[in-house]
């Protein structure tokens, strides 16, 4: 699906 | 050493139930502030966060931090042999770092069973997710939650949640037409489980895979009531709250609008 963002976009890896 | 006892051991299947449709492997790390588990589905559109603070357990002692790698299937088979009156003890110990032992014991002690389970080495990654001020917070019966992503789910695959200082709406559209569920505010209710709070500095609205908001509602067991946290052009936050222990929380990233 094209229009699902990742949530890995919005968090990043500690 | 690490043991960690649960007389309520039934809620470890109701959190299994919780993730069996996101995750199927996840790490639990171990300290001495309790056991937390943070994975993300393997699209990486979810996130689940799992915290049991270590106070909420009957028993529990970690002499130093432990990430136990976990096959969910595997657990969900061996928790699947205790009852649901059985308390829980969670055993890893120093000198065996590669299993993870189970044991229920029955209310009156006369059935005692363990399981020893392989562990796993997992690469997972860990989010570090900023403390934020959302706009909307909306806290409602987590059931009513569960009805209305079911009942959306029969008219398209997206949910468009809107909430203003009036209410949440939840819309949806497909092949077969349109829905749309309003909410209001509770008046007053006798129940606070019963009730619709919303705490609102600006209006929100935002659009969500139906699918996974239906993944997050097998956690209902777990409370009575979902908090749903969220900002403009941020991941959704859906809380259930684990009572004097912690929560289940899930983060879904927002899909873009056509």
């Amino acid at each position: 699906d094209k229009n699902q963002m990742k949530i890995s976009s919005f968090f990043q890896c500690d | 050493m690490f043991e960690a006892r649960l007389v309520q051991g039934s809620l470890l299947k109701k959190i299994l139930e919780a993730t069996k449709d996101l995750l199927t492997e996840a790490t639990f790390d171990c300290s001495s502030t309790g056991m937390s588990l943070q994975a993300m589905d393997s699209s990486h559109v979810s996130l689940v966060s799992l915290m049991l603070r270590s106070d909420g357990f009957d028993a529990y002692r970690c002499d130093r931090n432990l990430s136990m790698g976990i096959n969910l299937t595997s657990m969900t088979k061996i928790i699947k042999c205790s009852s649901n009156d059985d308390v829980v003890t969670i055993k890893a110990d120093d000198n065996n770092p590669d299993t993870v032992t189970f044991m229920f014991e029955s209310p009156n002690q006369e059935k005692v069973s363990d399981f020893e389970m392989k562990l796993m080495d997992l690469d997972t990654e860990h989010l570090g997710i900023p403390e934020t001020d959302y706009s909307v917070v909306v806290k409602m019966p987590a059931q009513e939650f569960q009805r209305v992503c079911r009942d959306m789910s029969q008219i398209g695959e997206s949910v468009t949640i809107c909430c203003t200082k009036d209410g949440i709406r939840f819309s949806a559209s497909g092949d077969l037409g349109t829905g749309n569920i309003k909410i209001a505010q509770s008046a007053n209710v006798d129940k606070e489980e019963e009730a619709v709070v919303i705490e609102m500095q600006e209006a929100v609205t935002l659009t969500f895979a139906l699918r996974y908001l239906n993944f997050f509602t097998r956690a209902t067991s777990l409370s009575g009531q979902v908090s749903l946290s969220m900002s403009p052009e941020v991941p959704l936050v859906v809380e259930y709250k684990i009572a004097d222990m912690g929560y289940m929380r899930y983060y879904l990233a927002p899909k873009i609008e056509d």
